[in-house]
């Protein structure tokens, strides 16, 4: 089972779109994948179609009970979910100075029944109790990015925060950027892409997400990208990253 | 002082984008501007040319002091700025419990000397103590949002949000939508932006701030749109940002 953290602390980068798109992908692949959402937003949880009838993933975290009473099927097959609700805003003040409170997801993703092959956990961007619970229970992190400068401030920062994490939590978490919403005949686009593969060689995905109206427009329909156009660009992209995720898997 | 909290609980929607070019726009027209980044990501204080000596902001929010020590002239001109600084992430924890700790801004404000006509507020997406004290001592909110269908989740549920603020804490609190990154001929922006105008007739902006990637370029030159690209879409589309914000006085 290998757990990977979609985070970046830069907002609308892509790290929903990259969740819910790379679990399709896998799952289209005969992977069995397991999304956990941590983001009180929940825009994962309602892209998959799912209604909830009680807390969700706050439950087992920050109440009581199992990881896996939690967990629903959606409507994307081969993928399962434990969904965010707004309960999860309070995670924050309930968990605060509570003994292991930082390492809580780990322990509860130990005791998970090894039915999924894959957990993919999508974030808010919010240095908070929940980024640090899923940064301290995965084997990688993926950070989506685009290639804009306020982006990329960000991201050098947010580096140094998974360094931190590494030392301090999970020695053995490693890293993995992709440029997401990507213009490619953009000079900005061109320039801070040459920038990024001269500063992160090792780490920067060589699969890039190009912008596509399709990956816009398939949330309306509680649809992953796969099943609403399976031909786009989005599509293909996500199933790049897939098949790159796979190969270099000590990359991630 | 007319105050205004610029939020969204979406990421990337251009909240920080519109504060500095909206800041620009209004000193553009001899207004005094007072940005107040809220943000640990410090977008704004870096896109102003800002190298922050000290914890900006944070100080006389959480430590001691006025907020009129913390306040620096900005590479643009005719508008200064209280700086963010990552030692904003420990508001939360700081502040927790505190008597009065929701409209502890709102107190600060109180007592600035009123050498600016204009004040703006950038926000990270996050439902925290820095958000709710922006909420409470603005006169108005201008929520950013993209014609996307994660987006839209997002702002109905964030509208609820600042019901409760205006119930509890600022009854005065003014609210306007403005539509930001917008791509007018896809599909997707027609049909949403139908939809925006008939739910939110007297909320949602007609100024419209169209995708230029102008607008992506301008933070590295560390220059308002204004300076970096005077003619250009993004330049016009705030500067009629900032006429109908004038004309419409009580929408905002
Ligand atoms: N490759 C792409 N092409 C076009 N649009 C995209 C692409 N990827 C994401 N988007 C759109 O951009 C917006 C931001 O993407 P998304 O919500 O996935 O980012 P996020 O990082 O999860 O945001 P947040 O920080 O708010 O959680 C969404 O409305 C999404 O539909
Ligand atoms: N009208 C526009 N046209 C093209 N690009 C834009 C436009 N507005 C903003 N952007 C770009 O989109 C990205 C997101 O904008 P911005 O950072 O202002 O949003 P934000 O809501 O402040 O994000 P966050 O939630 O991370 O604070 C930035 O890289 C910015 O340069
Ligand atoms: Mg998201
Ligand atoms: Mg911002």
């Amino acid at each position: 089972m290998k757990i990977i953290t979609i985070a970046n602390l830069k907002g609308g980068v892509g790290k929903t779109t990259t969740t819910v798109s790379l679990a399709a992908a896998l799952a289209e692949r005969g992977e069995k994948v397991l999304i956990l959402d941590l983001d009180p937003k929940a825009n994962a949880t309602d892209w998959t179609g799912l209604k909830v009838a009680e807390r969700g993933i706050f439950t087992p975290l920050c109440e009581y009970g199992k990881l896996q009473d939690s967990i629903q099927p959606t409507s994307l097959q081969g993928v399962d979910i434990a969904p965010a609700t707004e309960w999860l805003s309070n995670a924050g003040q309930i968990l605060q100075g509570k003994e292991g409170a930082q390492t809580l997801l780990k322990r509860r993703l130990k005791k998970l029944p090894p039915h999924w092959s894959w957990v993919l956990i999508d974030t808010a961007p919010a240095l908070d109790i929940l980024l640090i619970n899923a940064l301290a229970a995965a084997d990688g992190v993926l950070i989506p990015t685009e290639a804009h400068m306020l982006a990329i401030e960000v991201l050098v920062k947010f580096l140094r925060t998974i360094r931190l994490v590494r030392t301090r939590l999970n020695p053995h978490l490693r890293e993995g950027i992709v440029l997401c919403r990507a213009e490619l005949r953009a000079r900005h686009t061109q320039e801070l892409l040459t920038r990024l593969k001269a500063k992160f060689p090792t780490t920067l995905f060589a699969t890039l997400i190009r912008y596509n109206t399709r990956l816009i427009e398939a949330p309306s329909f509680r649809q992953s990208i796969m099943q609403y156009a399976a031909n786009s660009t989005g599509a293909q992209d996500y199933r790049a990253l897939a098949e790159e995720l796979f190969k270099q898997r000590g990359l991630l």
